[in-house]
């Protein structure tokens, strides 16, 4: 495997993103890119990255490999990296270690990390192609605000999508609170849009604790896709450059 | 007060 990100920032974020909710994962590299599955530890909630090759330049992968690789130790690697570093990701075949090498744009410094690879046996899910019943589009920022107000109330939120628009409401000891957002334009500022797209109305329950860690991938994407379907997980999806993306999936509350 | 369940009653292993 070789493959040059322009950006180390960009997997800094991933990992930033992803170590509260898995330690240890496997990445697992073809010649469409480099990828990662893996579940909480409770069972709840599954991360599905995918670094398209196209976000590489160059990118080579002659033979499948996984890396197994301790979150923790990656980031404590990547943030050996300056922000505007390039990152050049290189493994053997059956490899010992993944090789780091972060190079300053104006390419006087150059530093190199190995980061010594694990075994790990992880459970791959197969994830069914869906038409949700609702697809909403909103500011990523909004997003976490909501999550985070919400949860100084209660540890789960309704979300209600209807013609009206999507609501997100909340029950705990001290009152009850909600948000409600509708489809909206902003020309000069399309990254404050929301677009709701809806097929059928949906109305799901789920953990607040979950969502709020989803949203640490706020930074990566000025929009967030909600997409949801009665009683199935929720997508909750970070689109990156060239169709790249990072995607929470997470299991509904039930019996409400 | 609703349970959670698994994802893996969804997503299945494969």
């Amino acid at each position: 495997l070789e493959a040059r990100l322009e950006q180390a920032n960009l997997l800094k974020k991933v990992v930033d993103a992803i170590k509260d909710l898995v330690q240890d994962c496997n990445f697992d590299c073809n010649d469409s890119g480099i990828a990662l599955q893996a579940m909480d530890n409770s069972h709840v909630a599954l991360v599905s990255m995918m670094l398209k090759s196209e976000s590489f330049s160059p990118f080579r992968c002659d033979r499948n490999i996984a890396l197994g690789i301790n979150l923790t130790s990656l980031q404590k690697v990547l943030r050996c990296a300056n922000s505007e570093d390039i990152l050049t990701l290189k493994a053997e075949d059956a490899p010992d270690v993944v090789n780091l090498v972060f190079e300053s744009a104006d390419s006087d410094r150059l530093s190199e990390y190995d980061i010594k690879l694990m075994d790990i046996d992880q459970e791959h899910l197969g994830i069914p192609e869906t038409e949700y019943a609702a697809n909403i589009s909103m500011p990523s920022a909004e997003f976490q605000k909501i999550c985070r107000d919400l949860m100084a109330l209660s540890e789960s939120v309704a979300i209600e999508c209807t013609k009206e628009g999507v609501k997100f409401s909340c029950n705990g000891d001290i009152g009850s609170g909600s948000v409600t957002l509708r489809s909206h334009t902003n020309v000069d500022k399309p990254e404050n849009n929301v677009e709701i797209d809806l097929t059928e109305p949906v109305a799901l329950t789920f953990s607040l604790k979950y969502l709020v860690n989803f949203c640490k991938a706020s930074g990566l994407s000025g929009q967030v896709k909600l997409c949801l379907s009665n009683e199935v997980p929720l997508l909750v999806e970070y689109g990156l450059a060239s169709n790249s993306y990072l995607r929470f999936y997470l299991a509904p509350k039930i019996g409400d | 007060k609703p349970g959670q369940g698994g994802i893996m009653s969804f997503f299945k292993k494969g």
